[in-house]
């Protein structure tokens, strides 16, 4: 039997250094720290590595501090659109979903192409079929709203707006 | 972005990644997450690796499968491939951001080349750790 390890990382969209408030810095960790717990359950369980990672995962998206469901960026149009994937290591077997909105775990939704489907990656209509398919829960715009990420978007569009070009690395991250 | 990377006690290793995009991206527009060898890669003869940063770098320079492969064709370490493509391949081309990788014997890796990198990991001893810059 071999030792088993997990890593998790947990972007929040466009947060730059200067408004990292102790607050926010403690529920970061917080967050990292639930993914941690969510993994680590399975693995010390003699689970496999897929259900460790999806669970972590999901844990991650559920935490609206960070930019994955609930708590996505919105895009120059005031949507969100969501992108997920999962490969399994030993089979090579892998899915992914792109620019989907609605399932409430879109790495549930990516691990469903991959159960589900022939393909690798699923886009529009058909991923979401297949969301639904697999009985996954989803949610209303109101539940993947946080008003951090509305306040995000309005000052980046500003910033356009007024010729402003912003070279932080950090707004180009996800 | 966020995402994992895992080793179970079968020596198998899994990777998963998920994100809304950039702030005020196009509508329509993908990055490195969904896109299998770019941003989320997983093969047991190596490694899982789930990266996060500029999407077209890691799409331009297939980063996750490229950390795999210098472990499978030049016999690197999954740390000294995952630097080698972080702080080079990407950091010399504009491609800011950092990448989680596990390997088979359960080694853990996680490097940036920004700022920070909001990252945790846990081993079979029990060992919890959180960071979110150096």
């Amino acid at each position: 039997m071999k030792r088993f390890s997990l890593a998790v990382h947990g972007g929040a969209g466009t947060i730059l250094k200067a408004n990292l408030t102790p607050e926010l810095e403690t529920g970061y960790h917080a967050g990292l720290r639930a993914a941690l717990d969510a993994g680590h359950a399975i693995l010390a369980a003699g689970g496999s590595a897929l259900d460790a990672v999806t669970a972590a995962v999901c844990a991650l998206e559920d935490e609206p501090l960070f930019n994955a469901g609930r708590g996505a960026v919105f895009t120059s149009d005031g949507k969100q659109e969501m992108d997920a994937a999962v490969m399994d290591g030993a089979t090579r077997a892998a899915g992914a979903v792109g620019g989907i909105f609605g399932p409430r775990n879109p790495i549930r939704a990516a691990r469903a192409v991959m159960e589900h489907t022939d393909h690798v990656m699923l886009i529009g209509p058909n991923a979401l079929n297949v969301a639904h398919a697999a009985d996954l829960p989803f949610a209303e715009p109101d539940y993947f709203f946080t008003q951090a990420r509305w306040d995000a978007l309005q000052s980046t569009l500003e910033m356009r707006s007024e010729g402003c070009e912003d070279d932080d690395p950090a707004r180009r991250h996800g | 972005t966020v995402g994992a990377v895992a080793c179970d006690t079968h020596g198998t290793v899994a990777a998963a990644t998920s994100t809304g995009g950039m702030t005020a991206k196009l509508p329509g527009r993908v990055g490195d997450t969904p896109l299998i060898g770019s941003g989320t890669f997983a093969d047991n003869a190596t490694c899982a690796v789930s990266g996060t940063g500029h999407g077209e770098v890691f799409i331009r320079y297939t980063a996750a499968s490229e950390i795999a492969a210098r472990m499978r064709h030049a016999g690197q370490s999954l740390e000294d491939a995952a630097a080698h493509v972080v702080m080079h391949d990407l950091a010399e081309n504009d491609g800011s951001g950092g990448v989680i990788a596990v390997d088979a014997k359960g080694n853990i890796t996680m490097p940036f080349n920004c700022d920070g990198m909001y990252r945790g990991r846990v081993t079979q001893d029990g060992a919890f750790e959180t960071f979110i810059y150096r």
